[in-house]
């Protein structure tokens, strides 16, 4: 555990409390795509099944734990609870476009050939393109409320911090991931250009609109 | 064994 890892982690929390504390305070699941939360939900699913085959550490266990209970309380927050708020009009994406090309290549690409070990390479592929869906649906409304950009900068930055981790990894321990590191750089990629709207506008104290 | 590529990672 290094400093990266640890505030890459507390950022990847505070973006899941954000997203769950907007929905519940405003009563509303307005301008949040279902379906990257859908993909997130499968994303720890898939992931975390090693909760029932090894034990690494409580801190581990319990934030696993944490991430998928959140992942299903925003789902039944989008889809049940809060459901008429939901704007399902603008969010369009074809998830199958990233499942197909990400099933498969988790099947070609994987560290072992074995169905808890493709299923984890399944969650990292599906974790750096989830977003899609909901990055889509900013570009079609073209405005985010604010709270959801804060949501978006610290999963982003979430990623991102991880890449450092992954440095200090490889200086210090030797250890690197391939299919973890490409697969964070391409989702860290995915977050530049908003990135770049945030701080040139959000932190500027100006809502996220995009040019018609 | 799972886990041989030690994801103790989140």
């Amino acid at each position: 555990m290094n400093v990266f890892r640890l505030t890459g982690d507390l950022s990847h929390l505070a973006a899941i409390i954000i997203l769950l504390l907007k929905i519940w305070k405003t009563r509303s699941c307005a301008g949040i795509s279902g379906k990257s939360q859908i993909l997130f939900a499968v994303v720890f699913t898939s992931r975390y099944l090693d909760l029932l085959t090894s034990f690494i550490s409580l801190y581990n266990t319990s934030m696993k734990v944490i991430y998928i209970g959140c992942a299903y309380a925003t789902l039944y927050f989008v889809y049940m609870k809060f459901k008429a708020t939901y704007d399902g009009n603008h969010d369009t994406f074809r998830v199958e476009f990233l499942l197909v090309p990400v099933g498969g290549l988790s099947f070609l690409v994987n560290h072992d050939f074995s169905p808890l070990e493709i299923l984890w390479t399944f969650s990292i592929y599906l974790e750096s393109v989830a977003i899609l869906p909901q990055l889509f649906m900013i570009s079609k409304t073209g405005e985010a409320e604010t709270i959801t950009t804060h949501y978006l900068f610290f999963l982003g930055l979430y990623r991102a911090l991880y890449l450092f981790n992954w440095i200090w990894r490889f200086y210090f321990e030797g250890f690197f991931d391939m299919i973890a590191i490409v697969a964070g750089l391409v989702q860290t990629i995915l977050y530049c250009d908003f990135f770049y709207l945030y701080i040139t506008k959000v932190l500027k104290g100006k809502k996220l609109s995009l040019p018609a | 064994e799972y886990n041989v590529y030690g994801h103790d990672e989140l």
